[in-house]
């Protein structure tokens, strides 16, 4: 617990030392926090959720995940502030002793290892996977466009050297299957909340076509009363809609197949970007987005618990 | 390491159709070494790219040929960068 404490949430850190801090958060934390190994990455690093769960058999579950795309460097350190946030609020934040009193929550802090530590000792720019593509010297799929769900239509590309190469076929980034193996034996999440930056946007689906989803309006409802928790803060404007009306037609996409598998609350956030900055958001903005991006995130897990289906 | 010593990233602020059509074509191609940070182009959201030093004259000249406004929002990504390493190497210190 010490060594929690005295942990730097204000700094960029690389995986060694994020997947240590998931250590101690667990042994700081034994009966409430457990570290889940989902599988291994491409270049065979574990890939680790972390189980927040107060006891109970195949509870109706949350998912968060931050860092599906490497370079988007807050997502990451984001998440490492808001999984000590719900260890610490258990017990003192009634909204959250009452979420955890019902459901579990499974955070991945890093979704995308390979490419995170790429980012850190290669590349800094780079986004997607490390897989090698069979008949091109470029590496990698971006893994947002790698899901079953419109995957290869528009607004993914099918050049390798690409940095949205959709990938050979559906789930081929063992990053993405590995996550969707975990949904699906799971059985029974009932949001999952993809956490990405930048550019400040609260989506649902669809992005791989401009068609509404049939739960448009509650979806709407809900990432707008969230971007209003978030607003509170520190005044940081966000847009709310469908991620092809609100930004752009993306297929493949994560919450796009959640949500075909009957995930009502898919959720992906963009952070902010409140300097001029892009993938490079300085350290000392890293906890005021993270606080900001909880109240986001709070709202839509207290609304999924009140509302269950 | 790759370094990005005099790539700069430019506000791409997109005013027609003409002008979302130009910039989805440079997406598309890989060749161009443009590094859109942000994607999905209308008229009213700008356009975060990363252009290469190398590509950087060719690329504004493009974008002042078709009358596409831009900003340089980072002057130098790599001072930005070292900044960033600096800052972890002191953090990891501490």
């Amino acid at each position: 617990e010490r060594k929690t404490k005295s942990f730097n949430f204000a700094a960029y850190h690389n995986l060694e030392t994020i997947y240590a801090f998931m250590d101690t958060l667990v042994a700081s934390h034994p009966s409430l926090i457990s570290k889940v190994n989902i599988g291994s990455s491409y270049e065979n690093r574990p890939m680790y959720a972390l189980k927040f769960s107060t006891g109970g058999v195949s509870r109706p579950a949350i998912w968060v995940d931050a860092g599906i795309h490497a370079r988007e460097w807050v997502t990451q350190a984001s998440a490492v502030w808001i999984a000590n946030k719900i260890a610490s609020d258990y017990g003192v934040d009634p909204s959250v002793t009452s979420l955890l009193g019902q459901m579990d929550i499974y955070l991945m802090i890093v979704t995308n290892p390979d490419g995170y530590a790429f980012t850190h000792t290669s590349n800094r720019m780079w986004r997607k996977t490390r897989s090698v593509n069979a008949g091109s010297s470029c590496r990698g799929a971006d893994p947002n466009r790698n899901w079953d769900a419109g995957f290869g239509g528009p607004g993914a590309s099918k050049d390798p050297c690409s940095d949205s190469y959709h990938g050979p076929y559906a789930n081929s980034e063992v990053e993405v299957k590995n996550v969707v193996d975990l949904i699906k034996g799971h059985g029974n999440f009932k949001s999952f909340i993809s956490i990405h930056s930048y550019s400040q946007l609260l989506m649902y689906p669809y992005g791989y076509t401009c068609t509404d989803v049939p739960d448009k309006s509650e979806l709407h409802a809900v990432g707008t009363a969230a971007i209003k928790e978030l607003t509170s803060l520190y005044n940081t404007r966000y847009q709310v809609g469908s991620i092809c009306k609100i930004i752009y037609q993306a297929s493949g996409g994560s919450i796009d197949w959640t949500y075909n598998i009957g995930i009502k609350y898919s959720f992906a956030f963009e952070l902010r970007d409140t300097g001029f900055y892009g993938f490079l958001l300085p350290a000392n903005q890293i906890l005021p987005t993270a606080e900001e991006t909880w109240l986001g995130l709070k709202y839509i897990m207290g609304y999924v618990r009140d509302h269950p289906y | 390491e790759e370094l990005f010593n005099g790539d700069q990233v430019l506000r791409v602020l997109p005013e027609s159709e003409d002008h979302i059509q130009a910039l989805k074509e440079l997406e598309e191609d890989v060749d161009s070494e443009l590094d859109f940070w942000n994607h999905g182009f209308s008229t009213e959201r700008p356009v975060d790219i990363r252009v290469p030093h190398d590509s950087l004259y060719a690329f504004k000249d493009f974008l002042m040929e078709n009358n596409i406004p831009f900003t340089v929002m980072i002057n130098n990504v790599q001072e930005l960068l070292d900044e960033e390493r600096a800052e972890m190497v002191n953090n990891e210190g501490l």
